[in-house]
Parts: structure tokens; C-alpha cells; sequence
């Protein structure tokens, strides 16, 4: 089973054209292996996206250095899902 | 350790594929006369693809269809959708919309529109997305079962590449997820609504998304959202956005409900169910209840317009 340790959900709200742009060109960096949960749609409109946690240093490096503010929507997918995982268990038992 | 009546179900858990087939088991078993189960195909695993129908008798009846889960990750859908299977059953004699509905149509509901996505973000990425079909010459998975349609098939809002999100597929209806409910629906041929349930961005989004052409009926679509939308809200004050998927949300070619509009079901709607800006795609099983609660108010919106206007 794959385990999501240190993954982060970002939420960035670009809020001009130049971050819009910049947020559409993360999509190309296969590298990263970004997960879009919201994908770009325009200004104003949040954009969601799942960081593995080797990628988080480099993502908001880039981000920062680009002046694109974001927020921390998810602090540890992990720790969700674990959470989620025994409230199932919880139910089962009960 | 399955539940043995539908009343003793938690509906307020997430359950695994196994259980929610035992429970549409369980249902049908307990509302012989008003509840059936379909099998309309196999997935590409071979799962069987279950439809619940609800019925009062007749044949043929005009329909009103509603499906969860054809993005498996999405899990609030799957579960909102069991509700609304329960509250169909409960309410199918006092609630007068659902009365007089049932009284001229049927409803469909399939709650695990992705069945083989779905036993995998149970058993090992809770973040699956797509089908599970294999491509030759990728190592890559599944396509995107909402890009996989014959509308506007491989256009832009789509991608080619097996790796992405996104990725449309080989041809139209290549899945058999997909390929079995138009299969359905054009067998069929008397589904005069169609509801497609997707999370998380609060949204309810009528045709088109592949192209900017606004569709014939938009005026009327654009009036039954806002007053669906508005009985959404007055539960819990949750805000819902409403539009035409290109004009609202982003151009998406292959989508579901730009196929049913263009196969002449005018009453098509996809919801994006809460939440904005928390937990994303997990949404914690407390809010399962309140997002189906406020989501039955919308349908209901929707099915008391379908039963008012005949076409």
C-alpha cells in the first residue's frame, strides 16, 4: 500500500496572469510529481495540489522565488488517512 | 462482520466496495417491490457494475439517473451515494417529490460508477483517480472516465498522455466502466435526467464543457441550478458556485454529461460536492450525512422540475 508520509496539500490562489502562468507550467514538471487535486482554472480560483515531500523543499522554493504566495491546506496526508483508516475500523467494530 | 439490515448500517463511515455491494444486496432484499439490482457490465477487473433501480411498476418508464464514484478517490460521492440509496427507500411514501416521482418514473442510481478504482484506493493508493485499464506501450494506468465520452472526444481540457490525470483514453468509451452505461442509457432510451457526482469544489455545472457553444436549454439550466443550489445552501449555508462546466470551472472534453445533453437528455447536472479548502478529497466520514443531506435537497430541486416539465 502506498503511504503519503510528509505529502502536503498547497493551496495556491494566483492572482495575476504571470502567476496563473507559472502555476500552469508546474503541471509540465514531471519530475516533482505533483498531484493537481484543483487543477489551474483562473485568477482568483484556488489550485490545489498534493507535494510527495521530496518535492516540497524545491516547490516552494520556486514558489517563493516567484513571489506566488501559498497556504498549507493539508499539513500530512498521512496522518488523514490514518486518521480516516481507524475511524473505518471504529465503524466495523462497532 | 457484514452488517445484516440496512438499518444497522453506519452511514456515517466510509465502507469498502464489498460492503456497499452487501448493502444494495441488503437493500433490494429488504424492498423487493420497489428496489432492483442491475448488472450493466464488467469493469476492465471484471467487477460487476451495479445499478439500483427504483421502481413502482411499469415498463419503460421515463428516468431520472444518478451515478457516484466514477472518480474512485472521491470518496464522500460513493458514500452520499448509499445515502440518497437509503432515503429513497425511507421517504418513497411521505416525501411528496420523491411520491410523485416514483408515482410516473423510475430513478437509477450507481454508486460505484469505478468499481476497480475504487478497491484500489482501498487496498493501495487512496489516491487513485481513474479506471484501471492497461495501455500497451505505457507503463502508465487507467484513464480518466470523465474525459472518456463521445463528446468532444480528445479535444482540448483532455490529455493524451496515459501517465496524466487526465488522460482520455484510446477512443471513446474504450472503458467499459463508461462504455457500459451509454450501452444503458441508449437501451434504454427514456432517461429524461441525468445526475453525475463528483468532490470537492462545490459546484453544480450543466452542460458544455468542450466547447464555449452555450447549450439550447441554458436559460432553463441556469434557472433549475440556482434554485437547486439555493435549497443546498439553506441547510447548512454551504456555498455552491453554478454554471456551464467550460464557463465555470475549465474546458474538459469526453465529459459524462456533455453525452447525455447530446443524446437528448436535457436535464443533465454534475455536482461537485464539498468541501472547499479543508480536507480535499478527505473529507472526514462526519460530513458524509450533511453533504447528502444538503446534496438530496439540490436532486430533489431537479426532480420536481423534471416531473413538472415533460418532454
Amino acid at each position: 500500500t502506498e503511504t503519503f508520509v510528509g505529502h502536503q496539500v498547497l493551496r495556491i490562489i494566483p492572482t495575476s496572469d504571470e502567476e496563473l502562468q507559472k502555476v500552469q507550467e508546474l503541471q509540465d514538471l514531471e519530475d516533482l510529481q505533483l498531484d493537481f487535486w484543483l487543477e489551474p482554472r483562473g485568477l482568483g480560483l484556488p489550485v490545489d495540489v498534493r507535494v510527495p515531500f521530496p518535492s516540497l523543499q524545491p516547490l516552494k522554493v520556486h514558489l517563493e522565488a516567484n513571489g506566488i504566495s501559498y497556504s498549507i491546506m493539508i499539513e500530512d496526508v498521512q496522518e488523514l488517512l490514518e486518521q480516516e483508516q481507524t475511524e473505518m475500523l471504529r465503524s466495523s467494530r462497532r | 462482520g457484514l452488517p445484516l439490515s440496512t438499518s444497522t448500517f453506519d452511514y456515517s463511515s466510509y465502507h469498502t466496495l464489498d460492503e456497499i455491494y452487501n448493502f444494495m444486496d441488503l437493500l433490494v432484499a429488504e424492498n423487493p417491490n420497489l428496489v432492483s439490482k442491475l448488472e450493466i457490465g464488467r469493469s476492465t477487473e471484471n467487477r460487476p457494475l451495479y445499478v439500483l433501480k427504483f421502481s413502482k411498476g411499469g415498463s419503460n418508464r421515463p428516468a431520472f439517473w444518478i451515478d457516484t464514484g466514477i472518480h474512485s478517490r472521491e470518496w464522500v460521492t460513493q458514500a452520499s451515494g448509499v445515502w440518497f440509496a437509503k432515503k429513497i427507500v425511507q421517504d418513497h411514501e411521505n416525501d411528496q417529490v420523491l411520491a410523485s416521482l416514483l408515482d410516473t418514473m423510475d430513478i437509477f442510481l450507481e454508486i460505484v460508477t469505478n468499481p476497480d478504482g475504487f478497491a484500489f484506493t482501498h487496498t493501495k493508493n487512496r489516491m487513485w483517480r481513474k479506471t484501471r485499464s492497461k495501455h500497451s506501450g505505457s507503463i502508465c494506468v487507467g484513464v480518466d472516465p470523465n474525459r472518456n465520452w463521445d463528446a468532444g472526444f480528445g479535444g482540448s481540457g483532455a490529455s493524451s498522455n496515459p501517465c496524466s490525470e487526465t488522460y482520455h483514453g484510446p477512443y471513446a468509451n474504450s472503458e467499459p466502466e463508461v462504455k457500459a452505461i451509454v450501452d444503458f442509457v441508449k437501451s434504454h432510451g427514456n432517461i429524461k435526467a441525468f445526475v453525475s457526482i463528483h468532490s470537492y469544489s462545490q459546484l453544480l455545472l450543466y452542460p458544455y464543457g468542450y466547447t464555449r457553444t452555450p447549450v439550447p436549454d441554458q436559460k432553463e439550466l441556469h434557472e433549475i441550478s440556482e434554485k437547486a443550489v439555493a435549497a443546498l445552501t439553506s441547510l447548512y449555508g454551504t456555498q455552491y458556485k453554478y454554471g456551464s462546466i467550460i464557463t465555470t470551472i475549465y474546458q474538459a472534453s469526453g465529459g459524462t454529461i456533455d453525452w447525455t445533453y447530446d443524446q437528448g437528455i436535457k436535464y443533465s447536472f454534475t455536482f461537485e460536492l464539498r468541501d472547499t479548502g479543508r480536507y480535499g478529497f478527505l473529507l472526514p466520514a462526519k460530513q458524509i450525512i450533511p453533504a447528502a443531506e444538503e446534496t438530496w435537497l439540490a436532486l430533489q430541486v431537479i426532480m420536481q422540475h423534471t416531473l413538472d416539465n415533460p418532454y
